[in-house]
């Protein structure tokens, strides 16, 4: 079963290893700050936590990190550290190293010293809000490919108190319907075709983005 | 037209003023800090950039941003400006205040002044990057509801050189198959029964989350 080793315990790192211990996984916590370490063990975020100084590749070695297969270095600000750190996970030989980066050529620095994967939370979820703000009839998105989404939107106003079949949405949007529901948690997947829309009303829909746009704007 | 103004340009706002302006949404940034906002209008993340100090209400209303429908507050790890801030701007009348948080007592006292959304870039994206590594073979997920999903994710093997319809998926596993494709630029759409399945290809479905994991792993 996976194993994931976690370095650095700032609320990136801590949120990592809660989710992971959440759904069950082993995880060990690491960082050089004691009171972190510990406060991971009380608040049951991890199975096991270690302090030690990352850049030593001996103290890796000796807790065993480099038997894991995923390894996440969540330290952000320390630019120096984050890239040793990245650098001894490599040599020391674990397949899969994700690393946080704290601006543009931290990102760089990371790709050139082995980083498997590079996450920067402040610019991609920045990007991310604003392409959610932008679309507001667009509560959520899923690209198909760089033509095609399955969006989740609200049923536009013109086809309240039409059933799907005669609302002729895919005949006239290339569109189709794949759920309907009042709220998120209880989606009626691939609706009955006499179902009766009504304003409101959620609707999960695919097609192209032409289409879609279309779809919601007009 | 939508206008935004982002208030704070520490990393995640100046993502979200690029972003917005990329997408040719009028942006006004806004910060303290005069080199900040010189340099946002030197690199054009923004079409306007002021100087001025947020907590102030006459400062903001003198700048016209109560005129604008939604503002971002990019303020992270300033507890009281940025909760100072969001409370002016909801008490100016700006209909929409998403505020970035620093930590969960920052998310609590953001509600508490109205924000209509908050975000915690660090903890969502430390989730999300967990969720992401626990599910290798499913590459992107879109949730339908609580139960059921659509993922992007690779054929398994036990149906490579088998067509669609000869697979049997629909009816072993209740789950259809959106698309299909070699890769994410060139997805097959609502793909042709007789479509045959190959190794490393990628597939687009949907069904319940334990249908799909079921599909998935075993
Ligand atoms: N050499 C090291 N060995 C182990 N832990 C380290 C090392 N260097 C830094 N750390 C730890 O990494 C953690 C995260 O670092 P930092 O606070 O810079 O990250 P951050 O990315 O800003 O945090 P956040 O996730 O809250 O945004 C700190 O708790 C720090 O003690
Ligand atoms: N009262 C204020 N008025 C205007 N700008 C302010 C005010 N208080 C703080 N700022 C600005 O907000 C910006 C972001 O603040 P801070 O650096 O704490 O955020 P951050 O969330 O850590 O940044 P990042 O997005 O890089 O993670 C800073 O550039 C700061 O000058």
């Amino acid at each position: 079963n996976q194993q994931f080793v976690v370095i650095g315990l700032g609320r990136f790192g801590r949120a990592v290893c809660s989710t992971l211990h959440g759904l069950r996984y082993e995880v060990l916590a690491i960082d050089r700050d004691e009171k972190l370490v510990d406060r991971a063990i009380a608040d049951r975020v991890a199975d096991h936590a270690v302090r030690l100084d990352s850049t030593e590749p001996s103290a890796l070695k000796e807790a065993g990190v480099f038997e894991f297969d995923t390894a996440i270095v969540a330290i952000g600000n320390y630019l120096a550290e984050s890239i040793v750190t990245t650098l001894n996970l490599k040599e020391g030989g674990v397949s899969q190293v994700v690393a946080k980066a704290s601006s543009a050529t931290h990102v760089k620095l990371l790709k050139k010293v082995g980083a498997d994967r590079v996450v920067f939370p402040e610019r991609e979820m920045g990007c991310e809000l604003a392409r959610s703000l932008t679309r507001p009839r667009i509560l959520d998105r899923f690209e198909l490919d760089p033509e095609h989404s399955i969006v989740e939107t609200i049923v536009p106003e013109r086809f309240a108190g039409k059933t799907l079949v005669g609302s002729n949405i895919r005949q006239q949007y290339r569109i189709s319907v794949l759920a309907v529901g009042d709220d998120e948690t209880k989606f009626d997947i691939n609706p009955d075709p006499l179902h009766q829309l009504h304003a409101g009303e959620l609707m999960v829909i695919l097609g192209s983005n032409e289409d879609i746009d279309r779809f919601t704007n007009c």
